[in-house]
């Protein structure tokens, strides 16, 4: 049977070979190569409004509701926190059954939360109007044999989890079960998104990335996948819809993020971390060749974080010729979360080790840092509005951030 | 102090 199964494995590895040959074939731009006539963005126009506290260990997952009138945030300290983000002030606080959260939801209409993580299982919440520190329990979800990575609402009675047990579960929160298991995924199940509310997929598709290396579109209705992309030989640790909702962003752990296209089933373009770092560093080279303005000073201010070994004031620099960025600089450069601005023309992309970069999707370039933040940056989000932006970290805050109009 | 969940659940697998 062993070497049945080798044998149907090599052969499907071929047909999906000569599958992605003809894609190949067919395939007759990219992105990058319909932009040359686009002029760059130069600066990065995001403006830090507020920091927001109230977290005492570090911040697991931030999300924004759909009215763009709360921001949730699930911390190791076992609570999720729903915040005003422009007063800042807290509106709940919401004690959690099990601390270990890696992520969390909040229902469209705002009146559900739900939590998962490192007990498997998937707890919601509603969310008390009257009292603002209450553990309302509604549902809990046990089922899935390990670690819950990402939770989505899809509606107000229905629940979608990913998890390290290589499958993902609807669940149906009145009747309290599972619905539909998805199965297709060869490792865990990293990530997952659901497209953005005003598009025509929202409802019954949403998109996850494993540690096959693969992402997958998933229809709520057919519990095997819809289409299926081969993303890198490494995790895909973060996947976002694109705003119309028929594009997709998936990062890795070999610091890249690409670009695929649902209707044409196809990659159309790369962002690669060093690639990015060092087209900045020439860049900035060209327009001030003194080593304290440049690159790799941030890089080193960032590696070491706040600690007063980063205040040297003569930083070791090195030409970019024997600046090997992958190796020296960055020690995990894996994609950890992804964001589009409302326009779409800007990803905040946040690496493990060095933060938030902002790249011009249209051109490839990155073109700045959302940076204020003294320990890991775990996300930055947009918004459904567009009229915010919000990032959380390690560091236990999150921060408000307004984009700059001109 | 140092330990964050999600990067722990990487290197556990």
């Amino acid at each position: 049977v062993e070497d049945k199964i080798r044998t149907a494995k090599t052969e499907c590895k071929q047909l999906y070979d000569q599958i992605n040959r003809i894609k190949g074939k067919i395939q007759d731009t990219q992105l990058m190569n319909l932009s040359h006539g686009v002029n760059s963005l130069h600066e990065l126009n995001l403006q830090p409004v507020r920091t927001l506290k109230g977290h005492n260990n570090k911040i697991s997952d931030v999300k924004w509701s759909q009215d763009s009138a709360s921001v949730l945030s699930s911390s190791q300290d076992g609570f999720i926190i729903i915040w005003d983000p422009f007063t800042g002030l807290k509106k709940s606080a919401i004690p959690l059954l099990s601390q270990w959260v890696l992520s969390s939801a909040i229902s469209p209409s705002g009146n559900l939360v739900a939590s998962a993580g490192l007990d498997n299982h998937c707890s919601v919440y509603r969310v008390s109007r009257d009292n603002r520190i209450q553990q309302n329990v509604i549902s809990i979800f046990k089922g899935h044999t390990c670690y819950i990575s990402a939770t989505e609402f899809l509606d107000e009675r229905t629940i979608l989890t990913a998890s390290g047990d290589m499958t993902c579960a609807m669940w149906d929160i009145p009747k309290s079960k599972r619905v539909t298991e998805f199965i297709d995924h060869l490792g865990d199940v990293l990530t997952m998104d659901l497209p953005p509310a005003n598009t025509g997929r929202y409802g019954h598709n949403f998109i996850t990335g494993g540690s096959d290396g693969y992402a997958y579109l998933w229809d709520v209705r057919q519990p095997n996948s819809a289409q299926s992309f081969f993303i890198s030989d490494s995790d895909v640790s973060a996947i976002k819809f694109f705003n119309n909702g028929e594009s997709f962003m998936a990062g890795s752990d070999d610091g890249s993020a690409r670009l695929f296209d649902l209707r044409s089933d196809c990659q159309i373009s790369t962002y690669s971390f060093s690639d990015g770092l060092l087209q900045q560093h020439q860049l900035q080279q060209q327009h001030h060749p003194h080593p304290h303005s440049h690159a790799y000073s941030r890089i080193q201010k960032n590696r070491y974080g706040s600690s007063s070994s980063s205040t040297s004031s003569y930083p070791i620099v090195k030409t970019p010729q024997s600046l090997n960025f992958k190796e020296s600089c960055i020690e995990d450069q894996g994609v950890i979360s992804i964001d589009f601005s409302s326009s779409g023309r800007l990803m905040y992309a946040c690496y493990a080790d060095y933060g938030c970069a902002v790249w011009d999707i249209i051109k490839g370039e990155m073109i700045g840092k959302v940076d204020g933040h003294r320990n890991r940056i775990n996300a930055v989000k947009t918004s459904p509005d567009g009229m915010a932006v919000v990032s959380s970290s390690w560091d236990m805050t999150l921060k408000v951030w307004t984009p700059v109009h001109q | 102090e140092n330990t964050s969940l999600a990067p722990l659940v990487k290197l556990a697998r």
